[in-house]
């Protein structure tokens, strides 16, 4: 994978044997976490519970792994090439984030270098001048109903200013131009200075 | 419609309707999807007041209303594809959790996977009726993902063939089931059964708590709303505590688990049966997870492609905000996540659906693999869709911060799930110490803790008693 990253060439493939990389490498921590403390005549329970982040992280590992092979195995049902194109880059985007978001167990485990996890970074950012123009299409494809939606702000038609100031509108505080609490408080104050 | 969001789609490289429909899983289903939400949504009687302008009590009774609405309909047109139920049910209450989310996907589905044949007609014409509106009653106010430290007690009583259930201490008041406060006349409730002087662990029992006619709660029972919560405004979390109620002895759940009328128990063939519908929801979460973002991104996305600010070149117009590499930074792996996380969920769907057959025809073998998998997917996406969501309602800016976007009820109504079915890190820690639990003893050498031998033929899949297995 690491030179695959060197020479920018990097696929969900070889994303995911980096993260499983990972996966063994912090499932061998925290082995070896739960070991020392064995080592130290520590129960088995204890043990278990002093090496409870590691497990937690390796867990963690795993899961992304698991994310990202199934998202590198739908790349593979799907048949129209526009959109195995765009779904590709989104999947690197993701595998790519994850391992820039860990940067640190990635280069600790000696799947990367310093100089490659800056490829990473470099690479994170040629995808998203890709994604741009498909951006908006992208959430498009959700299908989401802006009755379902309910929101001001990610309306399908984009005009939301105009309902912005709409919806203010409706408050309840703006049911009476002169808000009861001015009578009740704020003028009887205003008396009494 | 706005120029610049017009300008956006002819960008597009691809055919949306196409993507749709492999989101959706076919053409067919999304044709379906849109002709429900289609019904839904031009349904005079589903028209509501915006939540955001009522109070708590208000917000409880109109999802009421529409929830007596929607089981009516689903009745007249014929609804009962799970599916098309999910569309309808999100229509209804656009992602919000209703009064009864429990009765629909706990009380029912416990019934159908551990009523006896006889318990089913008992219970479940009338429950599908709602003349028993039912909720789960599991977790209590100082119990919660360990559910061996339960401490509601179920003691059979040969002499009468009844249950006596108890909550002993204040701790084991059973706490935040939705439905429970005011909606449920029923609950199934999970206690200790004890018989024969022997306590045989958790088990799950029919429990009526209020009278069928008039609602009222019946001898015994203390039942009410936990309060306002962060979010879950519509839904009635509850609260009840059990004095020497008696139930009989077939209000305990026997398709697995059995106790005879002398007190003799009969075990289950696993453990983990019990928790099948706990289960069942986790593998679901992990769909919502992915609603959650693909919702929020949808709004993050489209108003930064509408919102301009600040200048990139001195002089030139405010460019949209969606050009700023920070603002592609905060949200394009979001919107990944949204599509990683669909993706997941469509396969955690399919393998519940799969697991769940088998143990229906009597093969137990994948239960412990669902359990650990949706355990740890549970926990590893509603982390992610939580910081998510958050990252979207920053992205908007001061509007985002506007309930009129919509991203502060995505994120009160998300945020639970990190808690409830399991909190997060104990999920994660049940995935470690799963049935596949694997200790790396040497770069190509794997040992198990448990009786299994593992090989490694490769990155991906490893060999487990002879048979090759994916790494998860």
């Amino acid at each position: 994978f690491s030179d695959l990253v060197t020479r920018r060439i990097v696929t969900v493939a070889s994303v995911l044997m980096c993260s499983c990389g990972l996966c063994f490498s912090l499932v061998e921590l925290a082995a070896t976490s739960i070991q020392q403390e064995l080592q130290l005549r520590r129960s088995q329970e204890d043990a278990w519970n002093s090496s409870a982040i590691d497990l937690v992280r390796a867990s963690d590992a795993h899961c992304h792994y698991v994310v990202v092979k199934l998202f590198a195995d739908k790349l593979r049902q799907v048949e129209d090439p526009a959109v195995t194109s765009v779904l590709s880059t989104l999947a690197l985007l993701y595998s790519l984030h994850g391992i820039a978001s860990n940067s640190g167990d990635f280069l600790k485990a000696g799947l990367l270098s310093v100089p490659q996890a800056l490829q990473v970074s470099a690479h994170i950012k040629e995808l998203l001048i890709q994604l741009r123009p498909n951006a908006v299409a992208l959430v498009d494809a959700f299908d989401l109903n802006d009755k379902r939606l309910n929101s001001v702000l990610g309306r399908y038609d984009g005009n939301v200013y105009e309902h912005l100031f709409e919806w203010a509108r409706h408050s309840p505080l703006n049911a009476s131009e002169v808000h009861e609490s001015f009578h009740k408080y704020l003028k009887p104050l205003r008396s009494k200075l | 419609m706005n120029p610049d969001i017009v300008k956006e789609r002819q960008n597009a490289t691809f055919n949306v309707e196409k993507l749709t429909n492999i989101l959706d899983g076919s053409t067919e289903k999304t044709r379906r999807r849109r002709e429900i939400e289609s019904m839904v949504l031009n349904d005079p009687d589903f028209q509501e007041q915006d939540p955001n302008f009522l109070s708590r009590s208000e917000r409880y009774d109109q999802a009421v209303r529409k929830s007596a609405q929607m089981i009516l309909k689903l009745r007249e047109f014929g609804i009962s594809d799970p599916d098309e139920i999910y569309y309808y049910k999100n229509c209804v209450h656009p992602d919000r959790p209703e009064p009864l989310d429990l009765h629909l996907g706990m009380f029912l589905p416990t019934l159908l996977n551990q009523a006896t044949p006889e318990q089913m007609d008992r219970f479940f014409t009338p429950a599908w009726n709602l003349q028993i509106i039912g909720t789960y009653a599991q977790t209590e106010m100082g119990h919660g993902t360990h559910l061996r430290g339960l401490e509601t007690t179920a003691t059979f009583d040969p002499a009468t063939q009844e249950f006596v259930l108890n909550s002993p201490t204040i701790s084991s008041i059973k706490w935040w089931p939705g439905g429970l406060g005011k909606t449920s006349n029923h609950a199934i409730v999970l206690a200790q059964l004890h018989t024969q002087g022997n306590c045989h662990g958790l088990h799950a029992f029919i429990v009526p708590i209020r009278d069928m006619d008039t609602h009222v709660p019946l001898p015994g029972i203390v039942v009410g709303d936990i309060g306002p919560k962060f979010g879950f405004s519509e839904v009635d979390n509850g609260f009840l505590k059990l004095e020497n109620v008696r139930i009989p002895l077939d209000n305990m759940l026997m398709k697995y688990a059995k106790v005879e009328p002398d007190g003799t128990y009969v075990k289950p063939p696993s453990a983990k049966l019990t928790y099948g519908t706990m289960v069942f929801i986790r593998s679901m979460i992990v769909g919502q997870s992915a609603l959650a973002l693909a919702k929020s991104c949808t709004i993050a996305i489209r108003y930064s492609a509408v919102r301009h600010q600040s200048e990139l070149k001195p002089g030139e117009p405010e460019p949209q905000i969606l050009n700023f590499q920070t603002q592609q930074h905060k949200l394009f792996p979001v919107l990944a996540t949204a599509y990683a996380f669909t993706f997941v969920g469509q396969y955690m769907k399919q393998t519940y659906n799969r697991i769940s057959g088998d143990i229906h025809a009597g093969d137990y073998s994948g239960l412990p693999e669902l359990h650990a998998l949706s355990a740890g997917l549970k926990a590893f996406t509603t982390w992610a869709a939580n910081g998510a969501i958050e990252v979207c309602r920053m992205s908007c800016g001061g509007h985002g911060y506007s309930r009129s976007s919509a991203l502060p009820d995505i994120y009160v109504e998300f945020t639970p799930t990190c808690t409830y079915e399991g909190e997060n890190t104990v999920m994660m820690l049940q995935t470690a110490s799963g049935p596949q639990q694997i200790m790396v003893s040497g770069p190509q050498q794997i040992m198990v803790s448990g009786p299994q031998q593992i090989m490694v033929s490769g990155p991906q899949q490893i060999m487990v008693s002879g048979r090759q297995v994916n790494l998860c």
